[in-house]
C-alpha cells in the first residue's frame, strides 16, 4: 500500500463500511452484492483476454456479447431473479462498458410484462426470459428522437389477412440507434404510426421479428445494419432498420392499453400516456445510475489526489498531496457530495416509480403525471450534472485523466449518452415544466 | 403554477408551490446555513419563484396575443430553469431523508450529513443570483454560506478517501489506474503503457515512412 494513502485510511473516524450499509440499504444487501460479484470477479470466462483500451470495436463487441450470454448462462445456474441484484451481477462482469443485451432485459422485457395482454405474455414473457429470442426496444428515428408523435414509421392493418403492414416510408423514417438492434438481436418492439380503417391512431408498440431463429439472417422485408463507430460504447452495435411492407400478425401489437379488433376496430388505451410507459423505469434507473458513475469518477480522483504530489504549499518543504489544495478539494469533494445526493435519489425515485407501478396496475394512473415529470426532468438534471462533473474530476487528475488508463474516457463515454438517450435533456426538462406549470 | 392559482390543493412533490415560504432567508449567523430547514427553505423558495416566474412570462405572453405554443417557445429560458430547480430541490430534500433515516453510528451519520450540507450549500452558492434577484438573500448572508462552505471542505478532507472507499467498487470493477485501492500509481501506469499494441514491436509500422524520409 502507498504510504501516503495508507496515511489518509488511519486518520478516519468510521468504518467505511457502515456508508456501504447506507448506499446499498442493509449489511445484509451489501454482504449478497460482495457475494454477487465474487461471482464475477472470480471466474475466468468473464475476463477480458486483453484490456479494452486496447482492443478494436469488432473485438469489444464479440467480447461483450459473449460475457452477456455467459451472465444469462451463469445467473440461471445461480438462480438469480430478483432485478436487482441481475444489474449487481452485470455491473461487474462489464466495468467500464455498458453490458451487451441490457435492452432486452430492460425495455424489451418491461413492455411485454406492462403492454402485452396475459395471453400475449404467455407467448413472449417465458421466450424472452429463456432467451429463446433476443430484443431490443426501436422507438428512435433517424430524423425523429423523442417527440413520439413525429414518427413516421407506420403499421397498416389489413383486416383480410388480419395482418400489420410495418413500413418505413422515407429515409428519416428508419429506426436509428436502437442498441445492438444492428448485429445481435433477433426482435424488436418496435414503435409505430398505427392505421387502421383509415384513420392513423397515433404510435403503438409491436414485437416485430427481425431474423430468423435459424440462420440469424434478415427477413426479407427487413434491412438491417451498425450505424458505425461512436464517440463511446464501442462494445454495442447500435442499428438501423428499415422496414419494406413487412408483415406481421395481428396478435404482434401490445395490446394490454388499447387493441385492434380482428375486423380492424380500434379500442382505445384508458390513459393517452400509458404507452409510454416503457421509459419510465429507464429514466427513473438513470437518476441512481448517473450517481454511480460519478462515485466512480470521485473514487479515481481523491484517491490519486492523495498519491500525487505537487509544488510546495509551504516554501521549503516536501510537495504537497494535491487534495491538500483548497482548488482541487473545491473540484472533488462537491462531486463526493453530490454522487451520494444522486445515488439515494435515485433510490427514492426507484420506489416512486414502483409504488406508481402498482397503483397503475390497479388502473389508478393518477401519480403518471407526476411520475413523468419527475422521471424526465430528474434524469436529465442528473445527467448533465455528471457529465459536467466527471469532465471536472477528469481535469483534476491532470495529464493522467486523459490517458485511457485513467478510466475517465470509458466512463465519461458510457455516462453521458445518458444525456441525450431516453429524450435528449433539454426536451426533458420542458416536459417537467410543463407539469410544473400545470400544477 | 395553474392549479395554485385556481387555490386547488396540491399533494406530491410539487406541494411546496402552495406552502406559506418565509419570504427571506432566517439564516443569522454562519451555522444556521447548516440547518436543514434553512437550507431547504432557500430550495423551495428558489424553485417556488423561478415556477412562478415561468408561469407570470407565459402569462404575459399570450397577453401579448401569441398563441400557447409560441408563448412556450418564448418562455423557454425560464421554463428549464424552472425544471432545474424543481430537481434539484428534489434531490437536496432525498438527501436529507436518506442522512435521517440511517441508523449508522455517529462518526459515519456525521460525515454523511456535512456532506449533505456541502451539497446544499455548495448548490446554493451556484445558483445565488436566483436568490438575490428577488431579495431572498443579501450579500452578506452569500458572505457566510460561503465561508461555511470553506469550512465544510475542511471537515471533509480527511476522510475524503475513506468517504469514497465506501462506495465498495473492487479495482477490477473500477478499472483505472488513477484509482486502485492501494495507490501504487506510479509503477501501474509504466505495466499498463508497456502492454500497449504500439509497444509489441521495437520498430513501429511508420518505419516505413520514417526511414526512406530521415535518408532524403
Amino acid at each position: 500500500i502507498n504510504p501516503d494513502i495508507a496515511e489518509e485510511r488511519r486518520n478516519a473516524k468510521f468504518d467505511p463500511v457502515e456508508l456501504t450499509y447506507v448506499i446499498d440499504g442493509g449489511k445484509e444487501k451489501t454482504e449478497r452484492r460482495r457475494y454477487l460479484e465474487s461471482e464475477v470477479l472470480n471466474d475466468p470466462s468473464f475476463d477480458d483476454p486483453m484490456d479494452i483500451s486496447f482492443m478494436t470495436d469488432e473485438q469489444r463487441h464479440t467480447n461483450s456479447v459473449r460475457k452477456a450470454i455467459q451472465v444469462v448462462r451463469r445467473t440461471q445456474e445461480l438462480e438469480i431473479s430478483n432485478p436487482m441484484e441481475l444489474i449487481w451481477f452485470r455491473a461487474a462482469t462489464n466495468p467500464l462498458e455498458v453490458p451487451s443485451l441490457s435492452l432486452h432485459t430492460s425495455m424489451f422485457m418491461t413492455t411485454i410484462v406492462n403492454q402485452m395482454t396475459l395471453e400475449q405474455r404467455s407467448q413472449w414473457e417465458s421466450a424472452a426470459k429463456k432467451f429463446e429470442l433476443i430484443g431490443t426496444y426501436a422507438q428512435t428515428e433517424l430524423g425523429h428522437g423523442t417527440f413520439l408523435r413525429g414518427l413516421e414509421t407506420t403499421a397498416t392493418y389489413d383486416p383480410r389477412t388480419q395482418e400489420f403492414e410495418i413500413h418505413s416510408p422515407t429515409l428519416t423514417s428508419m429506426k436509428w440507434w436502437p442498441g445492438n438492434l444492428g448485429k445481435t438481436v433477433t426482435h424488436a418492439i418496435v414503435a409505430a404510426q398505427l392505421y387502421t380503417k383509415g384513420h392513423c391512431m397515433g404510435v403503438h408498440m409491436f414485437m416485430v421479428p427481425l431474423r430468423s431463429l435459424e440462420t440469424h439472417l434478415p427477413h426479407p422485408g427487413v434491412e438491417l445494419g451498425d450505424i458505425g463507430p461512436k464517440f463511446g460504447y464501442s462494445n454495442i452495435d447500435n442499428g438501423f432498420l428499415r422496414f419494406n411492407h413487412y408483415r406481421i400478425p395481428r396478435e404482434n401489437m401490445c395490446m394490454r392499453h388499447s387493441q385492434v379488433m380482428p375486423d380492424g376496430t380500434y379500442v382505445p388505451p384508458p390513459h393517452k400516456k400509458v404507452s409510454y410507459g416503457s421509459m419510465l423505469p429507464i429514466r427513473s434507473a438513470i437518476v441512481g445510475n448517473t450517481g454511480w458513475a460519478l462515485a466512480k469518477g470521485c473514487i479515481i480522483a481523491t484517491r490519486y489526489s492523495v498519491v500525487r504530489r505537487q509544488s510546495e504549499l509551504i516554501p521549503g518543504t516536501k510537495e504537497a498531496k494535491i487534495l491538500d489544495y483548497q482548488s482541487q478539494q473545491l473540484k472533488i469533494i462537491p462531486n463526493i457530495a453530490t454522487s451520494f445526493a444522486f445515488i439515494l435519489t435515485g433510490k427514492e425515485m426507484m420506489k416512486t416509480y414502483f409504488d406508481s407501478l402498482a397503483e397503475m396496475n390497479e388502473g389508478n394512473f393518477s401519480s403518471l403525471p407526476e411520475l413523468h415529470a419527475t422521471s424526465a426532468g430528474l434524469k436529465a438534471f442528473t445527467s448533465a450534472v455528471v457529465a459536467s462533473g466527471l469532465e471536472e474530476l477528469r481535469m483534476s487528475c491532470g495529464g493522467h485523466g486523459y490517458s485511457k488508463a485513467s478510466g475517465f474516457p470509458e466512463l465519461y463515454t458510457t455516462a453521458v449518452p445518458a444525456t441525450t438517450y431516453e429524450g435528449e435533456n433539454t426536451v426533458m426538462f420542458l416536459q417537467t415544466a410543463r407539469y410544473l406549470m400545470k400544477v | 403554477a395553474r392549479q395554485v392559482g385556481s387555490g386547488n390543493k396540491l399533494v406530491g412533490c410539487a406541494a411546496y408551490l402552495q406552502s406559506n415560504l418565509s419570504p427571506r432567508c432566517l439564516a443569522k449567523r454562519q451555522t444556521d446555513f447548516l440547518r436543514q430547514d434553512i437550507l431547504v427553505d432557500a430550495y423551495k423558495h428558489r424553485a417556488k419563484s423561478v415556477v412562478m416566474l415561468a408561469a407570470k412570462r407565459m402569462g404575459e405572453e399570450i397577453k401579448k396575443g401569441h398563441s400557447q405554443p409560441v408563448a412556450w417557445n418564448n418562455c423557454h429560458m425560464y421554463l428549464i430553469k424552472a425544471a432545474m430547480a424543481h430537481c434539484h430541490l428534489y434531490c437536496v430534500e432525498s438527501f436529507f431523508d436518506g442522512v435521517n433515516s440511517t441508523d449508522a453510528s455517529q462518526p459515519a451519520v456525521d460525515a454523511l450529513m456535512s456532506l449533505c450540507q456541502l451539497y446544499a450549500i455548495f448548490g446554493i452558492s451556484q445558483n445565488k443570483g436566483d436568490l438575490l434577484q428577488d431579495g431572498y438573500i443579501n450579500g452578506e448572508q452569500i458572505d457566510m454560506l460561503e465561508r461555511q462552505l470553506i469550512d465544510l471542505l475542511a471537515i471533509i478532507r480527511p476522510i475524503a478517501v475513506t468517504l469514497v472507499d465506501s462506495y465498495d467498487i473492487p479495482d477490477k470493477m473500477l478499472s483505472s489506474v488513477l484509482g486502485r485501492y492501494d495507490g501504487n500509481v506510479y509503477e501501474n501506469l509504466y505495466e499498463w503503457a508497456k502492454k500497449a499494441p504500439l509497444n509489441k514491436k521495437e520498430v513501429p509500422a511508420a518505419y516505413k515512412y520514417i526511414g526512406p524520409f530521415l535518408k532524403e
